[in-house]
């Protein structure tokens, strides 16, 4: 474990306590993409099914625990907590994420590290997380608008993929065979997909004004 | 800390 990899767990579940805790305070979910999140929720799925079978650490397991509760329940209220649900923008959430799941499943039989049940559904959910943003990338430009907790979601979001890269640095120079080729293409990709986000929430903080 | 399976990151 290193102070990348922590501080980037750490980013990342707080990006999904804030939005859990923003949708259960304020009981809306306005400008949130459920489609988003039921991707995340496959994601840690797919990724965490060896949570039962092999044990790497408290943390470890703790940690799954939490992303995949937190997921869940986001899903679980945007989906069908009465009041919450009233405030969902399902005219504008219209992105077909089943296709991001299919081709990301094809992808994973087609190039994987080793071709086993765990393995190719681990790959799968490397994939489908790098594409899991898009949904709500494409809600926020169609609403124009950005509530600063969703603003701050994705900051978060951001932040724990752009230290992940710094985590997967220092191992390669301090862990002589550590080289993971599938889980760095995907980090990259999945952390360039937030670049314009970043570059326009930083413009709206510099200048003081909403992001648009 | 390695799991058999290679994975020990989150």
């Amino acid at each position: 474990m290193n102070i990348f990899r922590l501080a980037g767990d750490m980013t990342h579940m707080f990006s999904v306590l804030v939005l859990l805790l923003k949708i259960h305070t304020i009981k809306s979910c306005a400008g949130v993409s459920v489609k988003t999140q039921e991707l995340y929720a496959i994601v840690f799925a797919t990724r965490y099914l060896d949570i039962f079978t092999s044990f790497v650490s408290i943390y470890n397991t703790f940690m799954k625990l939490v992303f995949l509760g937190s997921s869940f329940s986001i899903v679980w209220y945007m989906r069908y907590h009465k009041a919450v649900h009233r405030t969902y923008d399902r005219e504008q959430d219209t992105f077909r994420h089943w296709f991001l799941v299919l081709s990301c499943l094809l992808l994973a039989l087609l190039i994987h590290e080793k071709f086993t049940f765990l393995e190719v559904l681990w790959t799968f959910s490397l994939y489908l997380e790098a594409v899991a943003i898009l949904p709500q990338l494409v809600l926020l430009q169609r609403t124009r608008n950005i509530d600063n907790l969703t603003g701050q979601y994705i900051f978060l979001l951001g932040g724990y993929r752009g230290l992940y890269i710094l985590n997967w640095i220092y191992r390669y120079f301090t862990e002589p065979h550590f080289v993971h080729w599938i889980t760095w293409i995907t980090g990259l990709v999945q952390t360039l997909l937030y670049a314009d986000f970043f570059y326009y929430y930083f413009l709206s903080w510099k200048n003081n004004k909403k992001l648009n | 800390e390695d799991a058999e399976t290679g994975h020990d990151e989150l």
